[in-house]
């Protein structure tokens, strides 16, 4: 982590996470809800850092026939 | 196990259409746990830090799977203020490179950009009141920071919780503004002839303070932070000297041949105009050391690298908050690892209460324009910027540098893969290298 957290717990159990199972989302407590653009945007950005990287590099390049 | 879900939670008024602020609380709650991790924040400032935190947390095993481990983080910033200083007269910065800084700090949880949009070279900040000062001072018609630039840069800054403070350096550093406002710098004399150069502004005419008047009040409602960076620096004193109005106006004024009370007391109104604007005002330490007299809530940036933390104890004992980035000019580059250094360099360790350390609100990392511009800001930058990051947001108990290395060596790759030309550290390797 960077910058390091004021304070870190680690367990050692794994998570596996999917990019296609994965959503990020408001609470149904929160006081932001979907009309907070600045949240949606922040939800997208980061799912993209989190999983772009692989999306953008799936593997070699497929040709077409012709 | 499976993680399928992040929540994300805003406890308290979200503040999801304000403006960050020195204020803002950014602190947050992360837990990790199947099958839905969950971030509470207090503001949406708070959560953006958190989501930054979580999206460092997932990474990919050596079968390329995506993991995380169950984990709890409870964090909040060691000080209020994180900036990055960066200079578009010297070198203009298109707006894509001024945005991917803003992406880069938010990696960095840097929450200030220290706009200093004009200076000696160029003038691009267009000015809805004064257009001529870009239309003649900047480089050309097309090096210029439109309103909607302007607004561009503001709200992309928002969404990350970032904010914009703009330097607009006065009596010196002012060249450019010159050529677009007559009679706003003071004409030159040599041996009592009026020569074609000009030096600061002209501090002995009415019309300079109208002048800013104006021009603050449009900055006032362009920039929507409280705080404005009057600068305030490395003042020459030659050319007002040789001019026998500023001579005839010292003498009126009993200033003696003092300059620097000429500067203080052109300071001093300019000062005046902001708060009158209901802004507060950054100036840089020499404003300080030649004794200006200033608001409560003045914020000095110590900048000079001798004796800065002398000079922090000072700027505190007369109880005006304080910014630092005297250690931090990461223009000035060497060969190695030369982020140890700014690593290092702690805020607080000067003598002094513990109210004066209360005193010191953050820091900034300065990356002035001679020799940097679209070309090597970014690698310039990053990670060394990262170094200043750390040790503005985490406890001042981190500070193991073999630790931070292992740390920022993974960071900086995350940079690059974000699509941030940050430079190595050492030597190493990034793991996606094979896949590029």
């Amino acid at each position: 982590l960077w910058p390091f957290p004021r304070s870190v717990q680690m367990f050692p159990r794994l998570l596996y996470i999917s990019a296609e199972n994965f959503h990020i989302d408001h609470s149904p407590n929160s006081t932001a809800g979907p009309s907070c653009s600045l949240l949606q945007e922040a939800f997208r950005r980061y799912y993209n850092y989190v999983f772009g990287f692989y999306k953008r590099h799936p593997g070699p390049a497929k040709f077409q026939d012709q | 196990p499976q993680l399928q879900k992040l929540l994300v939670s805003i406890n308290l008024q979200s503040e999801c259409n304000s403006f960050p602020s020195l204020s803002s609380d950014e602190s947050y709650s992360l837990l990790v746990q199947e099958p839905v991790a969950l971030l509470k924040a207090n503001r949406v400032w708070g959560a953006l830090r958190g989501l930054e935190t979580f999206s460092q947390l997932v990474y990919q095993d050596s079968y390329g799977a995506f993991t995380i481990n169950e984990s709890s983080i409870a964090d909040s910033p060691r000080f209020p203020h994180r900036g990055i200083l960066i200079d578009t007269s010297r070198h203009y910065l298109p707006v894509k490179i001024i945005l991917k800084t803003l992406d880069a700090m938010a990696f960095n949880k840097f929450n200030v950009l220290h706009w200093h949009i004009v200076d000696d070279q160029s003038f691009p900040y267009q000015s809805t009141t004064f257009p001529e000062l870009s239309n003649k001072g900047s480089y050309s018609l097309s090096h210029v920071y439109s309103p909607n630039d302007v607004r561009t840069v503001l709200e992309y800054a928002r969404f990350r919780g970032i904010r914009v403070i703009p330097e607009f350096d006065t009596p010196g550093h002012t060249q450019s503004w010159g050529k677009g406002q007559k009679n706003l710098l003071t004409p030159c004399y040599n041996q009592k002839i009026r020569s074609q150069t000009f030096g600061p502004v002209d501090p002995s005419v009415n019309t300079t303070y109208a002048f800013f008047d104006t021009f603050f009040k449009e900055i006032s409602s362009v920039f929507p932070d409280q705080f404005i960076h009057l600068g305030g620096d490395e003042v020459e004193f030659q050319c007002w000297a040789s001019n026998p109005n500023i001579q005839n106006f010292m003498k009126k004024k009993g200033f003696g041949n003092d300059f620097r009370r000429l500067e203080s007391f052109y300071i001093k109104k300019i000062l005046d105009i902001i708060t009158s604007l209901k802004k507060n005002s950054i100036v840089w330490q020499e404003v300080f050391d030649d004794k200006v007299e200033l608001q409560p809530g003045t914020v000095v940036e110590v900048w000079k690298s001798e004796h800065y933390l002398n000079e922090l104890a000072q700027v505190t004992e007369s109880g005006f908050p304080a910014i630092l980035s005297a250690p931090w000019y990461l223009d000035l580059i060497s060969y190695g690892q030369d982020w140890r250094n700014y690593y290092k360099a702690e805020p607080l360790n000067f003598i002094g209460s513990e109210q004066q350390k209360q005193l010191v609100i953050g820091g900034e990392a300065c990356l002035w324009g001679e020799y940097v511009d679209a070309t090597n800001l970014i690698p310039r930058l990053w990670p060394r910027a990262s170094a200043v990051g750390e040790r503005l947001w985490s406890p001042k108990t981190i500070t193991d540098l073999e630790n931070a290395y292992s740390r920022l060596a993974v960071h900086r790759c995350r940079m690059v893969s974000r699509g941030i030309a940050a430079q190595p550290l050492f030597t190493g390797y990034c793991n996606y290298e094979n896949k590029m």
